[in-house]
């Protein structure tokens, strides 16, 4: 039997929203270790990897490995229909062919419950290796999205680069070109409003502002975004989510013509 | 997408 109880309910929600869009059916792993899940978009440039740790949840239970297939829309369906104040219960029985989503309002006045169909999903797993990166830029993840979204009304592709001056968005399109240059800021009041940036080379790589744009969507997981780049690996864009775990966006780079 | 390569080629497969 496997069983999860995560009283900040609006979390799972914001990590659907975050997901649903890249990845259209995913197998969700659940073991002692906690709820994971790794999936690529169907033109497999771009990967997400979603942990969720065993300790992070209220109540966990696990008996022994599950995998978990979803259609991802349709779990962002039923994830819709729980109040963001509300407890959310995962719970699936061995051997069985569905997963129950059940919401619990604050008040405990209003209990709902949706068993949402498994799937078979034939996915591929990465092995992804730690790596060390050229260059690691944390920054607010709201200026992260609003410069991808910036960006995007001009071209359709972003060159970051990490200097010693700091980090450059660049685009260009049809009517022209762009650049943005965020420096490292470490003096706000808010570590929050930080800008860091760890640099042991110096790099540049070009990626489709349509996948940036996308993991944007888990902006409203985390106040900081993480962006590692190396400049023979795909970039990694982590957003941390609470003490419980991460989502990480892996987009390969742009292929020089 | 016809520029970019696939994660294949970075990663291996499990």
């Amino acid at each position: 039997m496997f069983e999860l109880r995560l009283e900040q309910g609006s979390l799972l929600k914001k990590v659907m929203e975050a997901i649903k869009d890249l990845v259209n059916d995913a197998n969700f792993d659940c073991s002692a270790t906690g709820f994971s899940m790794q999936a690529m978009d169907s033109s497999h440039v771009a990967l997400v990897a979603l942990l969720l740790r065993s300790e992070g949840f209220e109540h966990y239970r696990c008996d022994r490995n599950i995998s978990m297939g979803i259609n991802l829309a349709n779990m962002a369906k039923i994830l819709k229909c729980a109040g963001n104040d509300d407890i959310v219960t995962v719970k699936a029985d061995d051997g069985t062919d569905s997963v129950t989503f059940m919401f619990e309002s604050p008040t405990q006045d209003k209990i709902s419950d949706f068993e949402l169909k498994l799937m078979d999903i034939d996915s591929e797993h990465l092995g992804i290796p730690e790596a060390e990166y050229d260059a690691i830029v944390r920054m607010p993840s709201a200026e992260f999205a609003r410069i991808c979204k910036d960006l995007s009304s001009i071209g359709d592709t972003v060159v970051i680069s990490v200097t010693k001056e700091g980090v450059k968005f660049s685009t260009r399109g049809d009517i022209g070109t762009a650049n943005i240059v965020c420096r490292q800021n470490t003096s706000v009041d808010k570590p929050e409003e930080a800008t860091i940036i760890e640099m042991k080379e110096m790099v540049s790589l070009t990626f489709a502002l349509r996948y940036m744009n996308s993991f944007a969507k888990a902006t409203p997981l985390a106040s900081q975004v993480t962006i590692s780049l190396s400049s023979d690996l795909p970039v990694v864009v982590e957003y941390k989510i609470a003490e419980m775990g991460y989502i990480r966006f892996y987009l390969a780079p742009k292929i020089e013509e | 997408d016809i520029f970019q390569d696939a994660l294949e080629t970075y990663f291996d497969s499990k």
